[in-house]
This record gives structure tokens, C-alpha cells and sequence, in this order.
């Protein structure tokens, strides 16, 4: 019941959300009032494990696709970031997201226009189909992720200027006429051990992926070199940047019940402080207690002067 | 104990170990370790990591004087005399949990897509009784 446009049952984003292409043969006492199921998607797939059909059906699941090998390597490197040993949210983060989806472009068509004099001009189409993105979870970043191809030496200053365009234009909606569909810009940065390479595009795709659009497709030109011009290092030795397509990156806040809240714990926690209220100021205000202190602070401090 | 030139009949009965064994029953009710692999639910082929999973579990005999120890509510409390003294097919309080922590998943969604989740209420860290 959570995705975008679909009433489904057993496509959401709980927990044990998948495999859903097994046959889900709930007992009927078992099934929850259709009220019920919107916070609860964490149960079927539960009962499904402790119903005698669902244990038949679990062993049987359907072959799932597999991920490019170095999107899981990055995304297990984020796992390895984000949560401890035994698999819980570390506590000093302060992002809001409760969810990262990276996926991989459905199909992509390279041009290459080899020019030496300007660069290795890379141009790629680029097919994004969102359908696990379910209507609960709000976008709050969404990044293109690409890798560099081995060749190119650790510690390289490089230089690219970026044309990045939506292919098709969405004039559907009435109240929000389509804005820029393309953005240009131009990005230096160091080529570190790991060779990964983030570009931010939330302001670019956020109305896209604010109308619901399932499949987003975009072209991008990358023409890069080596150097760095705020250096005056002479731009040259034109390098592959973009061997592999880039993957998609949402950063997202989950809304749903069975999401983790971090601003819940936080609010939690700001409430029973442990340390005692102060007599003469009002209540903490658990959102804004810093700055509060901090205007108190000041006005003590005029006081003194 | 006047009689001291007799032996006791029986010896003398230690009332604080009497009433310890209401105040502080012996399987009290606590937190259990318990990890279990995903391999074991067969769901290691869309469950990147954690590789394992340890939910835990309450168990335990819940006192018959629960408040302070456990931050029952005071029904608890009430509920127990109501087992006790005037219907026993009312349950006696259950040792249940009482506070979660989250846990981080990575999966692999059917489109061959990849997902980082952060899941509530997934581990049991502490018991109560309810």
C-alpha cells in the first residue's frame, strides 16, 4: 500500500518486504483488517514464514537481479559507515535519511567523439527506473555516483566540465510547469584511493522525482582533463572519466512506521536530559534549547559589560 | 527460643529467606541473548548485511512487586492481586520488552537495485513486566 500509485500489498518498503514475487497464501486468520496494514508491513512477510504455505514458498523464491559488483561494494562501504558491527545506526550521525537506494541505469547508449585537443568527450544515456521508491519516503538528496577506470593515478588533479539533461520533458503537470531540464557546470576534484566520485543533483532531479516520475531519463557529456586551471597546471592528457555508467544515489527520509526515526530518539533524549532544569529560565524548548542558551548567553554577557 | 536446654523440633525458620523468594524470584524476568543468521531463514541472498541478527528475548518470572524495578505501572501491580486473590484465569503480569533499538539492513531489491534501511524497533535491550 505504500508505493506510488499502486495499491499492492506486499510491495513496500518493510522489512522482509521481498521476495514478493512468491505466492502469498495468507491463512485468513491471519490476515490483518485492511485498516491495520499500513503501519504493519513488516507482517506479512512474517506470516508468510510462520504459515505452512509460506514455508514452501520461501524456499522457492524467484532469482532476483544481481547488483553491479562495485555498487555493492560502495554501498557495503556505507553500510560499514553508517552502523556498528551488530547492524545498529551509529548514533553520531547527524543526517536525516533512513534510507539510501543506489541504483544502476537500466540501459545506455555511449557516444564517444574522441577530440585530444579538448578532451575525452563522453556522452551517455543514461535510463533510471524508480519503482522501489515508495510515496513515504521523501527525497532529501540524490547523487551521481561514478567510479574512475584504474588507469587513472591516485592524487590527479582533474578538471571536467559536465552537461547533464532529462531526455524526455513531462508537461502533464499544470500546476508546476516543467523547469530547467539541464544544468551545466564544471567540477575539480582529486582522484583519492577509492576513486569514487559523487555529483550532487538533488536541486536538478528533486521536481522529477516530486511528480512521481517512475523512469528518469537523462543524458550526460563529461569532458575531462587533467590539471587543475586555479592552479595554472596546464590542462591536458585527456582521461576516460566515465569507463562505467554512473549509478543513481537517493538519499531519502522514510516515513513510515517501521522506519527509524533518528529525530524521534533525539527528541527522546532532549526531553530526559539527565541534568536538571534551571530554575529562573523557562522550559528547554527540545528543538531550539541551543539556541536559546546561546541568546541567554549574550544578554548575560551585555548585562555584565 | 526460651527452651535453650532442648533441641528445636525443627530448625529455626529463616523469614528473610522466606519472603526472598517472593521479592526476587529465582528465573526472574530479564533480557536473553539470542543471535540468529539469516542464512538460517534462508534470506542471505537479498540480505547483504547484517550477516547476523540478534533480536533478544524477555523471559523470566515477573514479582509480585514489580514498580520501581522494572517501571511497571502500577496496574501491574493491580493485576497480579487480581490473579492471585480473586480470579486466576486473569493472567499474571508477562515479562515482555519494554524499550527497542533499531537495526540497519542492506538488501537487494528484485529490480537488482540496492537498498541501506534503518529499521525500528528490531532489538529488545530491555525487560519489562506487563
Amino acid at each position: 500500500p505504500h508505493s506510488r500509485g499502486r495499491a499492492v500489498f506486499d510491495k513496500t518498503s518493510g522489512f522482509l518486504g521481498a521476495p514478493e514475487d512468491a505466492v502469498v497464501e495468507i491463512n485468513p486468520l491471519l490476515r490483518l483488517p485492511k485498516g491495520a496494514r499500513r503501519g504493519y508491513a513488516l507482517l506479512p512477510p512474517l506470516l508468510k514464514v510462520l504459515s505452512d504455505q509460506g514455508r514452501q514458498t520461501w524456499e522457492s523464491e524467484a532469482p532476483r537481479l544481481q547488483p553491479d559488483s562495485r555498487a555493492l561494494r560502495y554501498m557495503k562501504r556505507l553500510y560499514k559507515m553508517s552502523a556498528t558491527k551488530e547492524g545498529i545506526p551509529k548514533a553520531h550521525k547527524s543526517h536525516l535519511y533512513n534510507t539510501v537506494r543506489l541504483f544502476t541505469p537500466c540501459s545506455e547508449c555511449k557516444h564517444r567523439h574522441r577530440d585530444l585537443m579538448k578532451g575525452d568527450i563522453h556522452s551517455v544515456d543514461l535510463l533510471f527506473n524508480l519503482d522501489r521508491v515508495t510515496a513515504l519516503e521523501h527525497l532529501l538528496k540524490s547523487v551521481l555516483l561514478y567510479s574512475f577506470d584504474t588507469s587513472v593515478p591516485i592524487s590527479s588533479s582533474i578538471t571536467c566540465v559536465c552537461h547533464l539533461s532529462v531526455k524526455e520533458r513531462d508537461f502533464s503537470s499544470q500546476v508546476c510547469p516543467s523547469g530547467s531540464h539541464s544544468i551545466a557546470f564544471s567540477l575539480h576534484f582529486e582522484v583519492r584511493k577509492r576513486k569514487w566520485v559523487e555529483i550532487d543533483v538533488t536541486s536538478f532531479l528533486r521536481p522529477l522525482i516530486a511528480t512521481n516520475r517512475r523512469n528518469i531519463h537523462m543524458a550526460v557529456n563529461f569532458t575531462c582533463l587533467m590539471g587543475d586551471p586555479q592552479q595554472n597546471t596546464k590542462l591536458e592528457n585527456p582521461i576516460n572519466v566515465a569507463l562505467v555508467p554512473p549509478s543513481l544515489l537517493l538519499y531519502l527520509n522514510d516515513t513510515s512506521e517501521q522506519a527509524y526515526h533518528r529525530w524521534n530518539s533525539l527528541r527522546h533524549r532532549r526531553r530526559n536530559p539527565g541534568r536538571p532544569r534551571q530554575r529562573n529560565s523557562p522550559l528547554v524548548d527540545p528543538t531550539g534549547d541551543k539556541g536559546k542558551e546561546n541568546s541567554q548567553g549574550k544578554r548575560a554577557s551585555r548585562r555584565r559589560r | 527460643d526460651e527452651n535453650l536446654g532442648e533441641a528445636p523440633a525443627t530448625p529455626p525458620y529463616n523469614l528473610s529467606e522466606y519472603f526472598k523468594q517472593f521479592l526476587f524470584p529465582q528465573n526472574e524476568c530479564e533480557l536473553h541473548n539470542f543471535r540468529l543468521s539469516f542464512s538460517q531463514l534462508k534470506w542471505d541472498k537479498w540480505i547483504i548485511a547484517p550477516h547476523r541478527y540478534s533480536p533478544q528475548y524477555c523471559k523470566g518470572d515477573c514479582p509480585r512487586v514489580v514498580g520501581h524495578r522494572y517501571g511497571s505501572p502500577v496496574h501491574t501491580m493491580v493485576q497480579n492481586i487480581i490473579y492471585e486473590k480473586l480470579d486466576s484465569s486473569v493472567p499474571k503480569p508477562s515479562c515482555v520488552p519494554a524499550e527497542y533499538s533499531p537495526l540497519s539492513v542492506l538488501t537487494i531489491e528484485p529490480d537488482g537495485s540496492i537498498v541501506y534501511k534503518e529499521y525500528e524497533d528490531m532489538i529488545a535491550t530491555k525487560c519489562t513486566c506487563r
